[in-house]
């Protein structure tokens, strides 16, 4: 299976309006100025594969991920970010062709998933994806600085990884 | 306990020498356990030897190639459980353009097995995609998404 | 002893903001300190502001931001008490295309004035060079330089 | 004045044979591949210019600066760095037009510095470089990864820059 599309709206810089990202089956390239909102798009994947720790998503709380209104916009009501999947291969264990995975979150900071437009768990939504898009350790996203930190660590902490990954 | 460690380690190690090689051509490394009879009171250090050089301490090496050895050992842990979905958020500064083009093509490489959303700064680096979006923000403070067409990027 | 801090600071500020506004068009930026009664008991802040945006804390600008908010921070203590060389080593990892290219004429027209070494991985910054040196490392492990034409770069 | 050539031998990567740099009075730039050598010209200046730290041009000792002999080459007996001056404007206060500043290590970690080859101490050199090579703090060297520090500072620590400065 793999990531037909993602859609945010209302979710950090991306404003009120949906935006549709329609991904490759192999390699999509995201570019622009700094401060553009690149890493924005990053955020918004671990979002919606379930992250519970805003301050990954260099936010204080759930609260800041809603866009704020930038320059005299009307603040969004709620953020919300879609991954749509394309599962002829039924890789998904899930009975259906095209899985939509969205999790929306509202200013008091509440939570909502959904599987294919029906609530869901957070939890039914990471063991849905836990073999395709999770690994041990979460290395297959590498947030920015990540490197730098690759970099710095010091042969203990680098041999817990090894522990972790045992 | 330790067997499950030794294992992990040794495949782990595999895939680090090799793909170190593949960005460092004619170079090696390799993972050392500072204590091979009890690791866990030891850390993990990284002997790294670009070609023409002698080995030495990973920290001993330039800026840049410390980096390409990082990306080395990044790759090897996500070879280890391979997933569906790779993203990569500008992975690629203090690399020259050689090494660049090393990493785009080890990326491009993988994008065949996976998917791979890669965010960089670095022409060398987006010419490699399938897909290339562009993103803006306008006065607004809103950031805007558009296509972008690759066929005019020097490869 | 507070008096001599905070003419310290008032200057230092001064330069920053200025080169904070040259770096960044339309944006403004001014150092803040925590307390301001009695600074020793303080951090000091950076609020910035690029253009469009709303001023917020440094720490929540994006990577890029962030390295350009530090280099008007260094060019401002180096404006403080300046010198007749500069020696600056790679100091634009992180930057777009865009921003390399302010940095570019900032440090191009810095040495105007003063001497200025720099080295880079990046075109855009080598491109404003009056002279320009490549480094090899041969495979003996000896580096060669080499002088190297500026003309045929783009600028 | 400024600096119209740095002589290097032995030093570091660059060999046995004297590698002369010419510079430019305003910009003179250096490129090249990794691992090739350009911050170790950025050691080359720290050296001669009396830094008694090895530590800041990347090595564990003074010994580590002579040329390890690379790929079968005989090691170095010792690293020479000069830095010739033009003093045209007599900024530097020395009755010379040019001014040759230089400092030579051996394996015992011995250092000799000269001014125009007649033996010098080093605070010779430090009072005859301080008003126009170093500023308070040092910050007119940015070396790698200094912007990387100035960018993770924590605000008191930052703070404590200006208490330097003052
Ligand atoms: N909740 C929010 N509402 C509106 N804008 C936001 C919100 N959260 C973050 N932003 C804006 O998003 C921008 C940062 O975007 P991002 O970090 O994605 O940039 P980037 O393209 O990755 O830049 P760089 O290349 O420097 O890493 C900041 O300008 C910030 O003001
Ligand atoms: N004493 C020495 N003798 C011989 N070679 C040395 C010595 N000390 C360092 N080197 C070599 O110098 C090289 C590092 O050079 P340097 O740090 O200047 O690279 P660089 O061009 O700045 O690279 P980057 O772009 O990655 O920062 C290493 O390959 C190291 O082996
Ligand atoms: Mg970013
Ligand atoms: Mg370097």
């Amino acid at each position: 299976a793999y990531v037909s599309k993602i859609e945010l709206r209302g979710f950090k810089s991306f404003g009120n309006s949906k935006v549709s990202i329609p991904l490759s089956r192999g390699l999509t390239a995201i570019v622009g100025p700094n401060g553009s909102g690149k890493s924005n798009v990053v955020d918004a994947l671990c979002f919606v594969l379930g992250r519970m720790s805003a301050k990954l998503m260099r936010a204080e709380r759930f609260s800041d991920l809603l866009f704020n209104g930038g320059n005299g916009q009307r603040p969004a009501p709620f953020a919300e970010v879609s991954l749509h999947f394309n599962n002829e291969d039924s890789a998904l264990p899930i009975n259906s062709t095209t899985v939509a995975i969205s999790r929306r979150v509202d200013r008091s900071g509440k939570c909502v998933y959904r599987i294919n437009k029906k609530r869901a768990s957070r939890q039914e939504i990471v063991d849905l994806l836990s073999k395709s898009m999770s690994s041990p350790g979460g290395y297959n996203f590498i947030m920015q600085g990540d490197v730098d930190r690759f970099i710095k660590i010091d042969p203990f902490d680098r041999r817990i990884i090894i522990d972790d990954l045992a | 306990k330790k067997e499950v460690f030794m294992q992990t380690f040794n495949e782990l190690s595999q895939h680090f020498s090799k793909i170190f090689s593949e960005l460092s051509p004619g170079g090696v490394a390799r993972l050392v356990l500072e204590n091979e009879e009890s690791p866990f009171e030891g850390g993990l250090e990284i002997d790294a030897k670009p070609r023409g050089k002698e080995i030495t301490r990973v920290d001993v090496l330039s800026g840049g190639e410390k980096a390409l050895t990082a990306l080395a050992f990044i790759f090897a842990l996500q070879h280890f459980r391979p997933t569906a979905l790779y993203v990569l958020d500008e992975i690629d500064a203090h690399l020259d353009p050689q090494n660049l083009h090393r990493i785009a093509e080890l990326i491009r490489r993988s994008s065949r097995e996976s998917q791979v959303i890669l965010v960089t700064l670095h022409d060398s680096m987006m010419s490699v995609a399938d897909r290339l979006f562009g993103v803006t923000m306008e006065k607004s403070g809103i950031s805007r998404l558009f296509s972008v067409e690759l066929a005019g990027l020097a490869a």
